[in-house]
């Protein structure tokens, strides 16, 4: 109000005396105005974004769980152009940061994101743009891979958002209270996945009156799926009953953002989901639908000591890039001239068919990385 | 960012011949976990 005061004041003064300088002085105010302008905004959203986090902090620990509720921020979501803004944050943040500047650079968003700067394994100044060092790795024995040979291993650092076990093929997996995604769009049409769906299904069914029909069926998908995987079929059809579970891992920006093997496995499958790149916070998985179907991810699928393992990375608009250390060729947030839902994912089959990569627990497997 | 993990383990509900090796979660929902860390055990039989 002050500007705007000294404005109305300067412009009426320079009115009465002489008409064309009153404008210069006018504009003079113009850019300090609007600089002042945009702080005061940014600032009023940052505050309006603690609060609301603050209630939903607040709620949580009262142990009330918010249901989804599509809104009208999630409706505009959807008509920005999210892969685009994700590129050109990665070409930012890709551009060279001069050498004197990185440490003030880094040690301001470890403070904005809590990352934890000592366990760089690098010099901070070695780190030649803001995207090489969100990518880092960390410092020898940071990461501890716990020594219990029958414990299955976080593969990321991260909050944990949900976890249990799935029922059938059909399984699905809660995005947030009211709304939940099938495993099967999730991970794709694997035929993997299928075999094991179905043989838990022919053990539990096996006395039940339809004996006879789901054999059949079962019989002519085992062929279908046998001819695709001739060596997994044998692993998988002597194993006794397994439960098949998921777990979902929330990665904040200032996380360790490098993906590791949970287990000893086989990745047999790569698939690559060309999709949205919808921001994956906490709200967003409250008010925007198929959230981690519709985004741009990288699944990994094959064999461990006890059955079928997937990981599936999802990206986000900030961080759109899914890095294989197994596949460096593979590139991610691609342009693309049209991005259709029902696109069937890229896949391939690493060989050779029914080994694939072998991977051991706590190996690094992929990194997530900006733009 | 967020990642998702699916895999077989030995079920969590003794099966019918009381297999004592079910798999169990060691986390709980909005627990801080890092790399390396144990997401669950089972105990072999």
């Amino acid at each position: 109000s002050w500007y705007v005061k000294q404005f109305r004041t300067t412009s009426q003064a320079g009115a009465s005396v002489s008409g064309g300088s009153s404008n210069s002085q006018g504009n003079a105010f113009l850019v300090p105005g609007a600089t002042v302008a945009t702080l005061l905004m940014l600032g009023v959203l940052h505050a309006r974004r603690l609060y609301d986090d603050k209630k939903v902090e607040e709620a949580r620990e009262k142990g009330i769980e918010f249901e989804f509720q599509p809104d009208a921020k999630a409706t505009f979501m959807r008509m920005l152009p999210l892969r685009s803004i994700s590129r050109v944050w990665g070409f930012l943040t890709n551009l060279e940061v001069p050498v004197w500047l990185r440490p003030h650079v880094y040690r301001a968003w470890a403070r904005a994101f809590h990352s934890n700067l000592e366990e760089a394994a690098l010099p901070l100044n070695d780190y030649a743009s803001l995207r090489d060092f969100f990518v880092r790795t960390l410092r020898e024995g940071c990461r501890p891979v716990d020594p219990d040979p029958y414990s299955l291993v976080s593969p990321v650092d991260g909050t944990i958002l949900r976890f249990g076990e799935l029922k059938g093929a059909g399984a699905m997996i809660e995005q947030v209270k009211g709304f939940s995604y099938s495993v099967s769009s999730l991970l794709g049409a694997s035929p993997l996945l299928q075999m094991i769906a179905e043989k838990n299904t022919q053990d539990e069914s096996i006395n039940s009156e339809q004996e006879s029909t789901q054999r059949e069926k079962s019989k002519k998908s085992w062929w279908r799926i046998s001819l695709a995987y001739p060596k997994v079929r044998e692993t998988v059809s002597e194993c006794p009953m397994k439960g098949l579970y998921y777990c979902v891992i929330y990665l904040k920006p200032g996380d360790y953002h490098r993906i590791h093997s949970p287990v000893d496995w086989n990745v047999l499958v790569r698939r690559h989901f060309s999709g949205r790149l919808f921001p994956l916070n906490e709200r967003a998985t409250r008010t925007i639908r198929n959230l981690y179907v519709e985004n741009e991810r990288v699944v990994l699928e094959g064999l461990w000591q006890q059955g079928f393992m997937a990981i599936a990375a999802i990206g986000a608009t900030n961080i759109g890039s899914i890095e294989l250390f197994i596949e460096p060729e593979l590139q991610t947030n691609r342009p693309r001239k049209k991005l259709l839902h029902s696109e069937p994912p890229e896949e391939r089959v690493y060989e050779p068919e029914g080994v694939g990569v072998m991977l051991n627990k706590g190996d690094e497997v992929a990194a997530f990385n900006m733009g | 960012s967020t990642v998702v993990l699916v895999f077989q383990a030995p079920p969590s509900k003794p099966s019918k011949n009381n297999d004592a090796s079910e798999f169990r979660f060691s986390i709980r929902r909005g627990d801080r976990i890092r790399v390396g860390e144990a997401l669950g055990r089972w105990h072999d039989s």
